[in-house]
Formats: C-alpha cells, sequence, structure tokens
C-alpha cells in the first residue's frame, strides 16, 4: 500500500535508504512524486519476494536487489521473456507450448 | 561425461558477455554465442558475429519483438552464414525489412543444427564433447536473482512455460563449503549444477553469467536444448571442455 500515512520508523527509512542506494547503482530516477512511490512499492515488493525465494530455494541461490527490483514482474516478462502479446505481435524468446518436436 | 566441464576456460571460444537492453533478442545472441563458440572450437582464432544480422534478416521477421532460435539458424542457413560483428554492429533495433546480408562477407557458417534429446545426461555429454548449446528456460526466477545455483521446483519455476532463451557453457559440482561471505547456510549435499551465459551485461549476476540446478529440469532447461553443426576439419583433433 501506499507510504503515505504510515509512521515514520526505521523501517521505511531502511527501505527508503535501500531504494536510494539501487537508484544510484544502476542510475535510476523518476518522472515524479507518484512514480517514485509507486517503484517503491515495487521494489518493497520484490524485495519481499527475494526474501521468499531466498527461503524456498533448496539450493544455494542468492536471491535480492537486482537491476530489475523496480519492475513488476509482468514489466520484467514483457521486457526479458514473456511479453504479453497484442495483436498478433510474438514476444521475446516466445513461449513456446508444442510437444510435436521429435529429434532432428 | 566429464564431473566437471567450463567452455570459458578455453581460449578463444566463449565470446564477451552481451546486453540486450531494451531489444527482445536474447533467441539471436544465444544463437550467436553458439555459432561463435562452435566455430571458435572448430576454427582457431575465434570470430565475433553478427547479432544485427539475424535481428533484420529473421525470417519471421519481428527484430527486437521476438523469435525464436530455430528460426534464427534457418536464417543462418538462408543467408548462407552469419558476417562479423564488426561489419555488421547490434544497434539495439531490428530492422526486419532491411536485411543486409547480402551487402557483408560471411565469416562463419553453419552445416545444419539439431535438437537433443530432452534428457539432462545427454545434454551434458554433447556439451562436453561438442560445446556449448543453446536453452531455453522459464525466466521467473532470474529478475531477483544475485548469484549462486538456483535449485527450482516445478511450483516455483514452470518448466512448461519456456520464454528464454541462453547458452548453456558448461557444468559442475558445488561442494559442501559455501563461498565465502554468503549467508546462506551450506548445503548439506554437494549440488551438481549448469553453467549458463546469459545476455543481460556482465554487471548481472555471477558476471553476466547464472548457475541452474543440474538433473531436475530446473526451469525447463531440457525442453529445447538446440545447437548448430559446424563440419569439423580434417586432420584436426576435437578439442575437449577444460574441466
Amino acid at each position: 500500500g501506499s507510504l503515505r500515512g504510515q509512521d515514520p520508523g526505521p523501517r521505511p527509512l531502511e527501505l527508503k535508504e535501500v531504494f536510494t542506494l539501487f537508484q544510484i547503482q544502476y542510475n535510476r530516477s523518476y518522472s515524479n512524486p507518484a512514480e517514485y512511490a509507486r517503484r517503491l512499492n515495487i521494489f518493497a515488493h520484490n524485495l519481499a519476494q527475494a526474501q521468499r525465494l531466498q527461503e524456498e530455494d533448496l539450493g544455494t541461490a542468492e536471491f535480492g536487489v537486482t537491476p530489475f527490483s523496480d519492475l513488476t514482474e509482468e514489466e520484467f516478462g514483457q521486457h526479458y521473456g514473456h511479453r504479453r502479446a497484442a495483436a498478433g505481435v510474438p514476444s521475446l524468446g516466445r513461449k513456446v507450448e508444442s510437444e510435436e518436436w521429435g529429434e532432428s | 561425461v566429464p564431473r566437471t566441464c567450463d567452455w570459458r576456460k578455453a581460449a578463444g571460444v566463449i565470446s564477451s558477455i552481451k546486453n540486450q537492453a531494451n531489444c527482445n533478442c536474447c533467441w539471436a545472441i544465444a544463437t550467436v554465442g553458439n555459432i561463435e563458440a562452435l566455430w571458435g572450437i572448430t576454427w582457431q582464432p575465434s570470430v565475433e558475429l553478427s547479432v544485427q544480422q539475424l535481428l533484420d534478416c529473421d525470417r519471421c521477421g519481428n527484430g527486437c519483438g521476438g523469435g525464436f532460435v530455430w528460426d534464427a539458424f534457418i536464417t543462418v542457413l538462408n543467408n548462407s552464414g552469419l558476417a562479423s560483428e564488426k561489419d555488421y554492429p547490434f544497434q539495439g533495433k531490428g530492422k526486419p525489412h532491411k536485411c543486409l546480408a547480402n551487402k557483408h562477407k560471411k565469416v562463419a557458417w553453419i552445416q545444419d543444427f539439431i535438437m537433443l534429446k530432452d534428457n539432462e545426461q545427454t545434454i551434458a555429454s554433447y556439451l562436453a564433447t561438442h560445446g556449448p548449446i543453446t536453452v531455453t528456460i522459464n525466466v521467473k526466477l532470474l529478475q531477483q536473482y544475485q548469484s549462486g545455483v538456483i535449485r527450482a521446483t516445478p511450483t516455483t519455476c514452470d518448466p512448461r512455460h519456456v520464454d528464454h532463451s541462453v547458452l548453456l557453457v558448461g557444468f559442475g559440482v558445488e561442494g559442501r563449503r559455501a563461498e565465502a561471505g554468503s549467508s546462506r547456510p551450506r548445503p548439506r549435499h554437494s549440488t551438481p549444477y549448469w553453467i549458463l551465459k546469459n545476455s543481460w551485461g556482465a554487471n548481472w549476476g555471477e558476471k553476466g553469467y547464472f548457475r541452474l540446478h543440474r538433473g531436475s529440469n530446473a526451469c525447463g532447461i531440457t525442453k529445447y536444448p538446440l545447437t548448430a553443426r559446424v563440419q569439423l576439419p580434417q586432420n584436426r583433433r576435437p578439442v575437449s571442455c577444460p574441466p
């Protein structure tokens, strides 16, 4: 939810600090305060998601802040994976479903 | 199948990490990486090849809008090879109606391309004895990935939904000892993994690479393993994958 109205405690400040470091590291700026707030919320969501992945992953992977931490899952998919195709425009590495392939 | 294999350790096989930026061209970069590697293994010295040629000339004509690895291989066959990256450089945007393949000298070509069996042992064997292979995986977990071996489940990473093509360059086994500074607990058992070359720049992941668990079809890695075939020169011993 919106950060507006929240008590200024250590947790939001820490999050904002991490977000500021992210912006510096990946050279991100946002056009207006509303967009900043939206990206901050997405960033917070992604950090929580990374923490969940970290807990669930059975390997040795580290999940956390990446260049894509201010993108929604859908935006990430559009740019780097399963683009939601519009009017027949194919996607990146388009989603492939066929089970008919045999060996060449 | 050897215990470990890493084509990055062989000189002139794996080219530099690319950055697709705002162009949806993982399929073209993976294909070019495959041909560069096989060409480097077969015919030293290596050469960097043109991704832009595939974006401009792909038979489906979508350029940065997306494509398939198999279409890219067919485009290479139809174009009688690939120009060099130097002659036909990457511009980050596709011009599907302005294919300039005929205006540039081809510096690498392929005889054929094949799809391997959807079996990780077969893929490892082929990788170790022939060279890097393109694979197409579910990209979902890579958004938050920083380092280490991803051991996904079908729930966290659906192996049926594959949407990102990358280059498989090796495999290995991670021992019990965790990396220094890691906040993760040590794995109780050794973890076999694949080494994959991504196309999101060298600042992403493990210097542009990432690792997936080997043996569990993590993120659908076995769904579409494709590779070109480059004719071996006569009187030349095949190169083996460095351990």
